[in-house]
């Protein structure tokens, strides 16, 4: 039997609307689909009664390929030259700081040393936010007065971390909206100066579409590396990370399972696209 | 009233001089494109674009404009569920703030504090989130900012405690915001904490906070939010980014009530009354 276009209609639109229920962009669904699609017209199968299973494994198996990357974390880490200097970037309230004090217990558990650089110099309360991190992890914090230049921060995390033979600095840096031309301006600057050997995006997986817009246009202007999905332990069921990887093809490093500093995972895409088919 | 991509269908519709369904079920399949990139749920988007193509339909009354007919009940349908704005009167009352981590209560707080003030009451803010790090000198730098009275215990763990050591403190307030530690609804911990803090204030005005960008995730936590303690209001906030706020019409069907406010970006002065025409424009894209 070959696949025509009717026998596929009914299933991949039936698939389309799960992945937006899912909560997957709906211009990434339609893409993935019509890709699928093209994948499966003209394919020969032996039962037509096996359509929808077919179309289903093809479009896991389009999902896993979205997620198939090369870059491993801790590999990078292990042989890259030290003082490495990761920038963290996002929009308000997604999790960045958090993040940044989370990798750092993770980083210091694997017998790297780290320093915070908070790069927030704008937010009311994000000096003590992440003084009170470094308290608790026992590790470097560098702050600057409010109102400060957060690269002139990030500068000196570096400048300390060389010094003091530190493996790892984490860059902090306000949140703000992609929609926010001073501020976009401001991160392509704070980039541009302390030249970050890698540049993680930081998205929560609770939000819907808009994680696609944020994350092209934060990729447009800092050009991401990586990502940190967080607050997946909220009752989600993740379809932004489809949607964000579709759109930046980077790897989602790590996702954030809670607010304390045990609850950072690597993220599974096996896992995940499994959980989608649920 | 229409974004630019429902304008071309919509003019398919007034170009053919009467309303024909072929024009019509264009115009709805754009519009759920709309909605469904706005985050608004997939059952509501179902259910609105089934009744607008059911009034299209009818016969139009007399002497109406087939485009205008249309767009007015496009619009008429939404604002069934958006429902107008539901800004709090001016009078004493308690005040608690609820809701995800990160959507923007504590900024919220000082803003909600900062809006009552210019309305002439007598406002006090406190901080009632004892787990963040720095949720205490956030609320404090925030209220200084706004010259509001504030109190909150810096190190202390019992929240129940420090909420009412707050509103002991500040009794001669008219209106006394309560800011919260950010929970979802798969917290059992947090949910329960939240409902012991209801009981404490008895408040008269529970606001959901929720970050327009929020995806389908929003129903259950509205549902939960609801069934812990009850919602008499939504807030939503960052509507100043590209999300356009979809996720806020499940929270006010799924709580049965209205949204307040909008909050447009991080400084004080930029939060406004809902009002339904410009947010319903934006929705529709
Ligand atoms: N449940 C849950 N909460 C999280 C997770 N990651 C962060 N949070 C919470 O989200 C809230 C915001 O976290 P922050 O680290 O302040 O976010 P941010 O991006 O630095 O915020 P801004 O600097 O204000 O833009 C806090 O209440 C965190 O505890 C997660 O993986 N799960
Ligand atoms: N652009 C923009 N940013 C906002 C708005 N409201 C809040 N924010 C920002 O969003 C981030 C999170 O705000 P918070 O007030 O800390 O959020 P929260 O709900 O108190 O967070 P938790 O206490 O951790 O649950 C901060 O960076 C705020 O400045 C808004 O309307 N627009
Ligand atoms: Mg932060
Ligand atoms: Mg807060």
């Amino acid at each position: 039997v070959i696949l025509e276009e009717e026998d596929l209609e009914k299933p991949l639109s039936e698939l389309k609307l799960g992945l937006v229920e899912s909560d997957v962009d709906y211009d990434v669904a339609e893409k993935i689909i019509e890709e699928v699609k093209e994948e499966l017209v003209g394919k020969e199968i032996k039962w037509r009664k096996d359509v929808g299973e077919i179309v289903e494994k093809a479009l896991k198996d389009a999902l896993l390929k979205i997620f198939d990357f090369q870059f491993n974390f801790d590999s990078y880490i292990q042989s890259k030259e030290k003082p490495i200097n990761i920038l963290f970037v996002g929009t308000n309230g997604v999790g960045k700081t958090t993040t940044i004090a989370k990798v750092s217990k993770y980083l210091m558990e694997n017998n790297y040393s780290t320093v915070l650089a908070c790069g927030d110099t704008f937010r009311a309360g994000a000096t003590k936010q992440i003084s009170e991190h470094g308290e608790s992890l026992d590790t470097k914090v560098i702050k600057h007065e409010k109102g400060g230049d957060p690269a002139a921060v990030i500068y000196d995390a570096v400048e300390f971390a060389e010094a003091n033979n530190k493996d790892v600095v984490l860059g902090d840096t306000a949140g703000r909206m992609h929609t926010d031309i001073n501020l976009m301006d401001q991160i392509k600057k704070i980039k541009r100066v302390t030249n970050p050997d890698l540049v993680i995006f930081v998205d929560e997986a609770v939000a819907g579409s808009d994680a696609v817009e944020r994350a092209k246009e934060f990729h447009k202007a800092v050009n991401i590396d990586a990502v940190v999905l967080t607050k997946i332990d909220a009752d989600v069921s993740g379809g932004s990370a489809i949607s964000i990887t579709y759109e930046v093809q980077k790897p989602i490093i790590f996702v954030g399972t809670g607010q304390t500093y045990s609850d950072l995972k690597k993220f599974d895409s096996e896992w995940f696209v499994n959980q989608l088919f649920k | 009233k229409l974004g630019n991509s429902l304008k071309k269908s919509i003019r398919k519709i007034a170009g053919s001089g009467r309303i024909d369904e072929e024009a019509v079920d264009e115009l709805t399949r754009d519009i759920q494109r709309s909605l469904l990139k706005s985050d608004v749920d997939v059952k509501l988007v179902k259910n609105l674009t089934d009744q607008i193509k059911e009034r299209a339909l009818e016969k139009k009354p007399k002497g109406a404009n087939p485009r205008e007919h249309v767009v007015k009940i496009v619009y008429e349908e939404l604002v069934k569920i958006v429902g107008e704005g539901g800004a709090p009167p001016i009078e004493s009352q308690d005040i608690l703030l609820l809701g995800l981590q990160g959507s923007g209560k504590t900024t919220t707080a000082s803003k909600l504090a900062n809006y009552f003030k210019n309305k002439g009451m007598k406002v006090g803010l406190i901080c009632g989130d004892t787990y963040r790090p720095g949720a205490y000198e956030q609320l404090k730098t925030l209220s200084q900012k706004v010259a509001i009275p504030f109190y909150g215990e810096e190190e202390a763990d019992d929240v129940v405690s420090v909420i009412k050591n707050g509103l002991e403190t500040l009794n001669d307030q008219e209106i006394r915001i309560i800011d919260t530690a950010g929970r979802h609804s798969l917290e059992e911990e947090l949910i329960k904490e939240m409902k012991e803090i209801e009981k404490t204030v008895s408040p008269e005005n529970k606001y959901l906070v929720i970050d327009a960008s929020i995806g389908k995730g929003v129903k259950e936590q509205a549902k939960s939010f609801e069934k812990a303690v009850g919602i008499d209001g939504v807030i939503i906030t960052k509507i100043d980014g590209t999300a356009k706020g979809g996720g806020a019409l499940t929270a006010v069907s799924e709580t049965n009530t209205k949204i307040a406010f909008l909050g447009t970006g991080e400084k004080p002065e930029e939060f406004e009354e809902f009002d339904p025409e410009g947010f319903i424009s934006r929705l529709l894209g």
